[in-house]
């Protein structure tokens, strides 16, 4: 009874939600939420790297700004929020 | 706090909203009350006004939808992403959508107002007990109509007090069939339909058709959300089926098992590996009412704060008492300025009829139903009294205590104990009052009523109304800021409680008499002394503080200590 039952993920039918490994929903979450983008003076858009937009959402989020997916970061990136873009457009 | 760029803001302050649609997991009474208390957060701070609209533009048009639901911003189902809404402007802007793949309650799970039977539309009271049983869910249980019901008091064998719970077998909504039930089996298109369907949309509902043939009748409305029903998945919103079958093993409860994301499921045949049919488990869900103030400082220029305690946050987290954060206040106060002048009428649902939870002894029984259409303040029936933590006053007037709480008061019969009455709108039956009463008494002999707010009070006769005053005139020193109990001691003298001291009416004379204030506690030994309520009850007197009472007898003994939920209010 102690040996830990060994977990399987199926993928379900219907299911808008897929299993994505936790880079992914990173990378999701940060350019959904505007992270990711940049707007220079001129007018022209430009991509950050991926550390200085994980210390910018760190940064909004009242987090400690490490610059890597660390577990605090992950755990609110996986919770409820509103849709609206939390770097303006 | 943050503005969107350019600081985008309403050009007026009379700013409209209409509901397009409405979600199937609350009765639309609930889902109407939700966003006009969602308003009223903004309208108390500004002065914006909000006007609802029943056709046409109206500046925040606010729908329910799940996925792609026509604009370039997809949901993403269950959890995640709730709601998104545009800041102000023309078109889509100041529009607010909330994700209809959430499961939409007021933050504690399943809300379930009952129609029919005879607790007049009264919320479920989960668990209740029927036959030695105890339920947490609606039940057919002791029907042979299959309808689910729910008792609205804790033990329906003492009460009897019941009503149905929202299925598809006791009524739709929306579509074109005014409302009526599911016929089963129902024919589409060739086939035939032995319950709910989402085949034939795109939108992912459930529907009916409200005949037995849809392709002659062409009538259909969509299905209500059962309190049973799964959410998401594939199954169209049938039951979690117990045991199920996952991989080889049978599960008795919802389970995480196979999913990457926590998330809690079901299975809605006995056996997954074979039918697949799966959805996931009624949860507290998301309070509409607190997504919805956030959607809507959107909708008012607000963009997210980063502070973690303001509405404007991004994240959603549950709040019993709301209350609005100095961020956000000061965000929008810098787009519309402070709220100047008298109070203006607050949002309120338009709608026909009186209100849903009229006091019975303000109404006569023969009157004959008004049908005109009437501005009346709704009353949140969703309110539970056996869930308010600190009442505002407690009180007996005409034989009965009364509770009262922010702007709505119920009533428990001393003679009968015949359960417990409300809500009920103390702005309806008293008019005068403000919505917090800090303490009341009635006069046995002249059947006067005086509430005491603040530093005012009032005196009611009947329907007439005195004041208010201020209490300085009844001889309180300027320094008491509010009386918070009040016990009768023989004819026409009145003790007043207030923080550590209590000082004695004459109530014909309407003064204080000389040699007071006393201290509560050289008189009333055992007391707390920071009680917020005190009052006679059956002989007794009680002094509460947050959820307990102490109670004394007439000889000044504290005989009980116990909770005013439990043993007062019956819970």
């Amino acid at each position: 009874w102690s040996i830990p039952l060994k977990t399987r993920f199926v993928t379900f039918p219907g299911d808008i939600l897929k299993n994505i490994s936790d880079n992914e929903l990173s990378e999701n979450y940060l350019t959904k939420f505007g992270y990711m983008q940049k707007l220079h003076r001129s007018g022209f858009q430009s991509m950050v790297s991926t550390e200085k937009a994980l210390k910018r959402m760190q940064r909004q989020m009242g987090l400690e700004e490490t610059g890597k997916l660390d577990k605090s970061t992950l755990e609110v990136m996986k919770r409820p929020r509103c849709g609206v873009p939390d770097v303006a457009n | 706090y943050q503005t969107f760029a350019g600081d985008l803001k309403w050009d007026h302050n009379d700013v409209t909203y209409r509901i397009i649609n409405y979600t199937p997991d609350l009765e639309s009474s609930l889902v109407d009350d939700a966003f006009a208390r969602a308003f009223k957060v903004w309208s108390d701070v500004t002065p914006l006004t909000f006007t609802r609209l029943f056709d046409g533009t109206a500046d925040i048009m606010i729908s329910f939808g799940k996925a792609d639901h026509g604009d370039p911003y997809p949901f993403d189902g269950k959890d995640g992403l709730l709601a998104h809404a545009y800041p102000p402007g023309e078109g889509m802007q100041g529009d607010a959508h909330f994700d209809d793949d959430e499961f939409w309650t007021l933050g504690k799970g399943a809300v379930v107002k009952t129609r029919y039977g005879n607790a007049d539309g009264a919320l479920c009271h989960f668990p209740f007990t029927f036959e030695g049983k105890s339920y947490t869910t609606c039940t057919t249980d002791g029907r042979s109509d299959n309808l689910p019901w729910c008792a609205t008091t804790a033990d329906y064998g003492r009460d009897k007090k019941f009503g149905f719970c929202p299925s598809e077998l006791l009524f739709t909504f929306g579509g074109n069939a005014d409302g009526a039930e599911c016929v089963f089996p129902f024919v589409f298109q060739g086939e035939e339909y032995d319950s709910c369907t989402t085949e034939g949309r795109s939108d992912g509902y459930r529907w009916c058709a409200t005949t037995s043939n849809f392709d002659k009748d062409k009538k259909y409305g969509f299905c209500p959300t059962r309190d049973t029903t799964t959410i998401g998945g594939n199954s169209d919103g049938a039951p979690c089926h117990f045991p199920f079958v996952f991989l080889g093993k049978e599960y008795d409860s919802c389970t995480s098992e196979g999913r990457g994301d926590g998330k809690l499921w079901c299975a809605t045949t006995d056996n997954y590996d074979d039918d697949k049919k799966w959805g996931f488990c009624p949860d507290q869900g998301y309070s509409l009412f607190l997504v919805a103030a956030h959607e809507f400082g959107h909708a008012l220029g607000l963009d997210h704060s980063n502070i973690r305690e303001a509405l404007m946050y991004p994240m959603y987290s549950y709040v019993e008492d709301f209350s609005l954060h100095e961020d956000d206040i000061e965000g929008i106060q810098y787009l519309y300025g402070r709220k100047t002048g008298p109070d203006p009428t607050p949002p309120q649902p338009d709608f026909t009829t009186t209100t849903p939870y009229p006091d019975p002894d303000e109404t006569d029984p023969t009157d004959e139903p008004d049908t005109t259409t009437t501005t009346t303040r709704p009353v949140d029936p969703s309110i539970d009294a056996c869930k308010v933590t600190k009442f505002d006053t407690i009180t007996v007037i005409e034989g009965e205590l009364h509770f009262f709480k922010d702007g709505h008061y119920w009533k428990m019969s001393s003679r009968s104990n015949g359960g417990l009455k409300g809500p009920f709108s103390i702005s309806q039956r008293w008019p005068a009052l403000p919505a917090v009463i800090d303490s009341a008494f009635e006069n046995m002999l002249t059947r006067k009523l005086y509430f005491f707010s603040g530093t005012r009070f009032w005196v009611y006769t009947g329907k007439s109304v005195l004041g208010p005053r201020s209490i300085e005139k009844l001889g309180l020193p300027s320094t008491v800021q509010k009386v918070e109990g009040a016990l009768q001691r023989g004819k026409g003298k009145v003790l007043l409680f207030s923080g550590e001291n209590y000082w004695r009416l004459d109530e014909k004379a309407q003064k204080i008499d000389k040699g007071y204030p006393r201290y509560t506690d050289v008189v009333f030994g055992g007391v707390p002394n920071d009680a917020h309520d005190v009052f006679q009850y059956k002989g007794h007197i009680y002094f509460c503080r947050d959820r307990f009472y102490w109670r004394m007898n007439s000889r000044r003994q504290v005989d009980r200590v116990g909770y005013v939920k439990y043993d007062l209010l019956k819970c």
